[in-house]
């Protein structure tokens, strides 16, 4: 059961002056920083447990892999997608408002379809990854960027789905069972 | 198969990009040059600049240095970065974007989305460079220049929304003595900061809280990144020079989304934007075990 509360603690403590303008002794600052780690991977948790009880309970759930979140997507770095040929990406929207825009993910292949939450394919861009410099020297950044656009609702979620094969498996998608996507 | 286009870097050519609601030109030193509202047909003069300020910088005795808790710089006039700057342009469906090469540590990339109303500047700052021997304090910021008659006159938000009124060398609550012309009109800007006359308005969006200020009619500028290298004797006794992962120095990146409308619409138009910056979509992953079908 996740811990909200170690996560709740560490933004409080990042209320101190010290902490928003980084106006503290170094090791002050990387304490700061561990411990919105720490409060990071608890929600990471919550956000586990809340899908497990959204799905059905039947012997498919059992292989839903846990989400993760990549700390360095800013850096253009995420293992979980380095690493799967296939992967879901699920969008949070914490906004009191639907969100339209174009989300970027770091990506390590040239190929992409996209299916949107419901599995109908959409049309992505990949383009390449700026190193610019050598400002990032040393970081594992991945060679492309795949941007998606996406549409969440108001303080809600959207999944969609993302293959590196370069042509649709031969299961073609059969048409969905729900006509509208719950809200 | 998403197309991919080349990007081939551009030195000494004027470039243009668009998403059909803004145009955005660039002249031939890689320097943003013009703004289109292609909706109201409004063109802006705009120039965006990366400037450092050197920071005073005192081994002891009780001069003030500039340090983790006060920005003292030296002098009032930022130093220039570079004279013409390399770009790589991309265009496709859902973004086009020009990335400037400004120096070996200071790159940026200023994306126009589809559908979208803003212009988005992501700027890279770092490693700050530090010089062998008695190195100079920088402190690195970005600077967009209009023709906007803003008439000694800005606006920064407090803790987000309220929106305080600025006048530049003046106090409402003590009186003014210009003894530090540029840091003592600087402002916390948590959210946004902006100038406008009777015609345009330039609201800029930060993704984090900064020190900002409008020092020269028609510019509004935003501190993004320092480097100190000299204790400010107000309690931390470190120098503020973190070495950050490479150990050669803090990289920090973030984004800026730029306004340019008229007065009128402006308001609404940050109103909104605000949140949506604050409120950047979060991302979680896993790997797809099972057919798009049976997982959903």
């Amino acid at each position: 059961e996740g811990d909200l509360d170690v996560l709740r603690r560490a933004t409080a403590l990042m209320q101190h002056h010290d902490a928003v303008t980084g106006t503290a002794k170094e090791n002050v600052t990387r304490d700061y920083a561990k411990r919105l780690a720490a409060g990071w991977n608890e929600g990471v948790q919550v956000i586990n447990d809340a899908l497990s009880k959204l799905v059905l309970k039947d012997d498919k759930s059992k292989q839903l892999p846990a989400q993760a979140i990549c700390p360095l997507i800013n850096e253009t770095i995420c293992e979980v997608i380095r690493s799967s040929g296939e992967f879901t990406a699920t969008v949070f929207n914490s906004n009191s408002h639907p969100l339209s825009t174009v989300v970027r993910l770091p990506y390590y292949s040239r190929d992409a379809i996209i299916s949107a939450p419901n599995g109908e394919h959409i049309e992505s861009q990949l383009v390449k990854t700026f190193f610019g410099t050598n400002q990032l020297e040393g970081t594992k950044r991945a060679p492309y960027e795949l941007l998606i656009p996406v549409d969440i609702p108001a303080l809600g979620f959207a999944t969609y789905f993302v293959s590196n094969k370069t042509s649709i498996r031969s299961s073609r998608l059969t048409p969905s069972k729900y006509d509208k996507s719950k809200r | 198969n998403a197309a991919m286009s080349a990007q081939q870097p551009i030195v000494g050519a004027t470039v243009n990009i668009s998403n059909g609601i803004i145009e955005v030109d660039f002249d031939e030193d890689g320097y943003v040059s013009t703004i289109k509202n292609i909706h109201t047909g409004q063109t802006t003069k705009m120039r965006q600049e990366f400037l450092y300020y050197e920071g005073a910088g005192f081994n002891e005795g009780d001069n003030q240095s500039s340090g983790a808790y006060i920005f003292r710089p030296n002098g009032t006039d930022p130093k220039r970065l570079s004279s013409n700057i390399t770009l790589q342009v991309v265009q496709g469906p859902l973004i086009s974007e020009v990335r400037q090469t400004v120096n070996k540590w200071i790159t940026q990339i200023i994306r126009l989305i589809k559908g979208k109303n803003y212009i988005e500047f992501e700027w890279t700052i770092g490693p700050i460079p530090k010089e062998d021997k008695n190195p100079i304090t920088k402190e690195v910021i970005t600077r967009y220049i209009t023709e906007i008659a803003s008439n000694g006159e800005f606006f920064t938000d407090a803790n987000g929304r309220q929106i305080m009124p600025r006048k530049r060398n003046f106090s409402p609550s003590f009186e003014y003595v210009n003894t530090e012309p540029v840091a003592s009109n600087y402002y916390p800007v948590n959210s946004r900061i902006f100038i406008k006359d009777a015609n345009t308005q330039l609201t800029v969006l930060n993704d984090r809280s900064q020190g900002g200020s409008s020092l020269h009619d028609g510019q509004i500028e935003l501190m993004l990144h320092r480097r100190a290298f000299y204790d400010d004797h107000w309690g931390v006794e470190e120098a503020l020079d973190e070495p950050g992962d490479s150990g050669k120095g803090l990289v920090a990146r973030g984004i800026h989304w730029i306004i340019i409308d008229s007065p009128t619409a402006s308001p609404k138009m940050h109103r909104s934007l605000a949140f949506e910056l604050f409120h950047s979509p979060q991302l979680s992953f896993a790997p797809l075990q099972l057919s798009v079908e049976q997982y959903r």
